[in-house]
């Protein structure tokens, strides 16, 4: 475990 | 214009101090319903949303929107200059340049006033989805930071693994192995002792403790700290403030290579 994915991924840009 | 006045300075002093070291820079967005904000750290892996709700205030006054940019290492130097109990006043013009901060002490005349010069900050703004999590877990909030600096010592990572035996933090390292296994518990003489678990389906993440133990600097907010995760989503920290503000944290899981 080591890369700490970016949280754009997740959640979208508004 | 704005003017938003707290009982105690101690509640925005926590707040700041809880968030100064994962965001330097970040618009605070004030309008009738209270004042948000909401900021990436700059790896863009956690993210930092605040909610002061206008109930928190009294008086709460805002007549339009108004974003106030503020550097936090300036908002920390001034707040330094408040007592904990001091009665804070924060005021701001419509097109500000400035925001302005009131201390008055309850128990003498003292009146302390600071102005903080604003900066126009562009900020990205990340949608965040309302989610129905996995795994949810209420517990002390003192808990979990001990339970974050301790595994800090053996490992750069934490795994949370959430069954319905329990949630289990555990972690590896160079020097070894650890972990810690919470089951729900209710203490009804002391009830911000409890630990509480809501499962739906069971989840295992791993996070950055770096990170964990960072969103604890906020654990002198509240004595409970909820715990929301989901399979391959950010976890949720949250501190719920009274009158239904909060601070939360998201973070970003790890991945396998």
């Amino acid at each position: 475990y080591s890369q700490q994915l970016a949280l754009e991924l997740y959640f979208y840009l508004s | 214009m704005l003017e938003a006045r707290l009982e105690q300075a101690n509640l925005l002093k926590k707040v700041v101090d809880a968030i100064k070291d994962l965001v330097q820079d970040c618009n605070f967005d004030c309008n009738d319903s209270g004042i948000a904000l909401q900021a990436m750290d700059n790896s863009h892996v956690a993210l930092v949303s605040m909610m002061l709700k206008s109930e928190s205030f009294s008086p709460f006054r805002c007549d339009r929107n108004i974003a106030l940019g503020i550097n936090l290492t300036s908002l920390t130097k001034v707040l330094r200059c408040a007592a904990n109990e001091d009665i804070l006043t924060l005021k701001a013009e419509d097109a500000p340049d400035v925001v302005n901060l009131v201390f008055e002490s309850a128990e003498s005349d003292r009146l302390s006033e600071y102005d903080i010069k604003l900066m126009d900050i562009d900020q990205e703004h990340l949608g965040i989805p309302e989610t129905e999590y996995a795994a949810t877990i209420s517990m002390p909030s003192a808990e979990f930071q001990k339970i974050c600096r301790d595994l800090m010592a053996l490992s750069e990572s934490v795994s949370i693994e959430c069954t319905k035996e329990g949630v289990k933090f555990a972690c590896s390292g160079d020097i070894g192995s650890g972990s810690v296994t919470l089951r729900s518990h209710t203490n009804v003489e002391k009830p911000q002792l409890n630990v509480e678990i809501d499962l739906s389906e069971p989840v295992a993440l791993t996070f950055s403790l770096k990170y964990l133990v960072n969103f604890c600097k906020a654990s002198g907010l509240s004595e409970q700290v909820r715990l929301c995760l989901s399979n391959e989503v950010p976890l949720l920290v949250e501190y719920a403030l009274s009158n239904n503000s909060y601070l939360r944290f998201y973070l970003a899981p790890k991945i396998g290579d």
